[in-house]
């Protein structure tokens, strides 16, 4: 699950941090982390501008994955799991959206991400799409849960940013609680 | 050091440019 060093070509705009793309299905109950671990595909990994842009239109249509699928987009270095060791005392804040609002906001929330557009320090470790029969939920992982100025400062900038409709539901949920 | 920030019109305008297809 690496796919080795990021490759900086000259000219490409860098990115303060190189990420990886992962994909899932979403695996039964009875599997748990473990089955959830081997369910995750490492996709492609991206350290500029022009790579997001090149792995983001290889990409299929949000519209066209089927439901029960996950698209991860995290820091390299951190795997998209409650369990790693930049997770396990963070959280999420989680959107749910109209499967045809979601398409717009999943590229917001990317190239929010991307672009440091959060003022979250390293607080950020990733960002998922989840697919779901009616609805797609949108999800934004940070470090430290009990941190709630920093929740509420990336709260603030996903309703800015993602051009969410006010009828979209966020809340917030610690790794903890659900790994309950 | 200094963060390197893009917003979306940036990114968006590099998202048409010849060397990112």
């Amino acid at each position: 699950s690496d796919l080795g060093p990021i490759e900086y070509p000259p000219g490409e705009h860098r990115l303060q941090h190189p990420y990886c793309l992962w994909f899932s299905k979403r695996p039964s109950q009875i599997q748990g982390s473990q089955g959830y671990s081997q369910a995750l595909r490492l996709v492609g990994q991206v350290g500029t501008v022009e790579q997001w842009w090149a792995l983001y239109s290889h990409m299929v249509r949000l519209q066209d994955i089927p439901a029960h699928r996950d698209l991860h987009l995290f820091k390299k270095g951190i795997k998209p799991m409650w369990e790693d060791s930049a997770n396990k005392k963070g959280g999420k804040w989680v959107i749910r959206l109209r499967k045809e609002q979601a398409g717009k906001a999943w590229e917001n929330l990317c190239m929010a991400m991307l672009g440091e557009q959060f003022m979250a320090g390293n607080e950020i470790c990733g960002v998922v799409v989840s697919t779901r029969y009616q609805e797609y939920l949108l999800s934004i992982w940070n470090r430290t849960a009990s941190d709630q100025a920093t929740t509420a400062r990336i709260r603030d900038a996903l309703k800015r940013l993602l051009n969410i409709p006010p009828s979209a539901t966020m809340e917030y949920k610690t790794h903890n609680d659900c790994l309950k | 050091g200094t963060r390197i920030v893009y917003e979306k019109n940036f990114l968006m305008n590099l998202r048409n440019s010849p060397s990112s297809k």
